[in-house]
Order: structure tokens, then sequence, then C-alpha cells
């Protein structure tokens, strides 16, 4: 996948970190400090569909499907997560118990065109 | 929202201010992190555990823990807390629940140990631990009987549950499975365990004493969300 950088309009992953210390949730977030909420945007032209962050010979099955029927017809191609992890958290709960859960899917690592 | 005519939601964010688009996305992270772990807000926290208590509690059940699947680390320096149990599908939970003191007379001793109906409700126990740190008042073995009492239907009062007795010889963690009674605690909606410890002799106040932090009792449980039973196909 490709990290924006300036004023990039294809599709990317751009990083954004929230700290939970400057959002005044360090009191019941234990570990970690932070949450890397990174998200994915930009265009996604036709001739984009399926990369980058996915197999090239991906990318070459979409290009012939979309040569084969109308290119009209095609619907858009979105910029979307092809790669997340989970994020781990430490945490007290209500009754200042102790937690330790990861929660699937939450961290972004690469953006590509559907 | 994204402004009219503008396909993808993000890229109505690039169409935001800076700082609106800062606001967007810290009041988003927030709810995504509060609806995953099943609170409607975030908690406020009463009576914090102690660092030192913590940090024993999680260094007793990482030496405690044989197989490596579920390791609740001790958070590195770097901040990184080490994932559970890597590609699990439902949702998994450590919890630690510390302690805290009830009744007390000179030969027995009662601790209290709360978990949250959001967690009661939602979540199957796949094991549960006591971890108890005897300090003995000198050469010999002391008899303790220790009882795991579940609230009654009124959930005033606490009835007998199941009752274990141990021959303590020197200092130092013993440990207890209370996964069956954490379980029906569960089932049952309750939200507190009681366990009560009875010594033999009225020496019972030394060796029930909880001295410090480090060696507060507490209980350490696997939890696993509970899947919805029909899955939908699509």
């Amino acid at each position: 996948g490709i990290d924006c950088s300036g004023d990039s309009r294809m599709c990317c992953r751009k990083e954004f970190f929230v700290d939970f210390k400057e959002i005044g949730w360090e009191d019941w977030i234990i570990q970690p400090e932070g949450y890397h909420m990174n998200y994915c945007a930009g265009l996604c032209p036709l001739h984009m569909a399926g990369i980058p962050g996915l197999a090239a010979s991906f990318h070459t099955a979409v290009l012939n499907l979309i040569k084969a029927n109308n290119a009209e017809a095609a619907v858009d191609s979105c910029c979307v997560p092809t790669q997340r992890r989970p994020l781990s958290l430490l945490y007290y709960d209500r009754d200042s118990n102790i937690v330790k859960t990861d929660i699937p899917d939450m961290i972004v690592d690469a953006c590509g065109c559907t | 929202a994204a402004p009219k005519g503008v396909w993808c939601p993000t890229c109505g964010l690039a169409a935001l201010a800076p700082t609106t688009q800062r606001d967007v996305l810290i009041a988003l992270a927030k709810q995504s992190i509060l609806s995953k772990l099943h609170l409607e807000d975030r908690p406020n926290i009463t009576h914090p555990t102690s660092r030192g208590a913590l940090l024993t509690a999680l260094r007793r059940m990482r030496a405690q823990r044989t197989d490596t699947s579920l390791s609740l680390g001790i958070p590195g320096d770097d901040g990184h807390v080490p994932r559970l149990r890597p590609g699990m599908g439902a949702q998994e939970y450590e919890i630690l629940s510390f302690a805290e003191s009830g009744s007390s007379t000179s030969r027995s001793v009662r601790l209290h140990f709360h978990f949250t109906r959001e967690l009661a409700g939602s979540t199957e126990i796949l094991q549960a631990t006591l971890y108890l740190f005897w300090t003995v008042p000198g050469p010999g073995t002391y008899p303790v009987t220790i009882r795991l009492l579940q609230p009654d239907p009124t959930g005033l009062n606490v009835t007998g549950g199941s009752e274990t007795r141990l021959e303590v010889q020197r200092d130092g963690w013993a440990t207890l499975d209370v996964g069956r009674a954490v379980q029906s605690l569960f089932i049952q909606g309750g939200q507190r365990l009681t366990v009560e410890l009875e010594v033999a002799e009225d020496w019972g106040s030394r060796l029930l004493a909880i001295h410090n932090d480090s060696h507060w009792p507490f209980v350490a449980a696997q939890a696993r969300a509970r899947t919805p039973h029909r899955v939908q196909r699509r």
C-alpha cells in the first residue's frame, strides 16, 4: 500500500494518531498510549482498480473484466483498507477491574482500490 | 457526513478545515473504541489499582501460565501491549479483579471480587484462578478453609458454594481454580464473588492479613465474547 504524502490525490493510507493523554483517557486506558486510527483516502480511477495493496494478477483480472464489459457500466472503484491488525488494550472497566483485550481490525496497515 | 456529491466518506473529510477534521477523527476514534468494548461511555475510575499490585499480578499470571496461547503480557517499555492469541475468532478478554475487603474476625476474612455487567452478560469464562499470598506466623502447618460464596437470588446475602481445605506451610503465593464459581456467577447475572478464608486458631489475623499492595489477592479470569448462535451466512 502507499502512505499519503503531500497532496497526493490517489488512493493511499493517511496516518492519524490519537494520543490518549491528549483526549483525557490516560486514566482508564493503562496501555497503549494511543491509537493509530489510520484511514484510506484518495481516488480510484478505473485504471487503478485493484491496486495497490492487492496482487498484481488481481489488478489485471479486474482490468480485463472492465474491458470485457462496457466500461461505463463498471461501478466505481473505492479506496479501502487491504491490511488491518488488532488494537490491544489494557484498561480499567467500571468496577476498576483491569481488562486486557484485542479489538480486531482496528488499525489500518495498507489501503488499495477495490 | 461528507458534503453532497462527494461519493466517499473520507473524501468529504478532506474538504473540512484541518481542526474540524481532527475533531471528527477523534470523535470517531472514541466512538469506535467504546462500542467495541461494549461501553456506553468511558469509565470513571474511582479507585485505581496501585501499579505495584498490577505489575505483581501480571507477573504472577505470566509465571503461572504454562500455555503461552493467552499471555497477559506486562506492557512493554515501548508501550506495546502484547496480543492475546493472534488470529482468534471471538474477542477474548483477560480480566483482573482485585479483592475488596469484606467482614473479618480473628479467624476468618471475607474478600469480594466484582465483575462488570457488560462482561458478565456477554462473555463465557474459559478459566479463572484465585491468587492468595500467605504469611505464616512460624514453622508448622496451618489448615485453611476457603469457601466460595455466591449471592442469593435476592442478591443481598451470600449462600454457601464450594469449600476447599489447604495446608499452608510457608510464605508465598497459592492459587485456586475458581472457574466454575465465576462461570455460574456470570450465568446467574451476578457480579460479585465472595471468598471466605477461615483458619483453625486465632493466629489467623497474621496468616490472612493483606500486608501490602504487592500481595493483594486477585482473581484472573480468561473470557470469550459469546458468539451469537445464529451466524448470518452471506
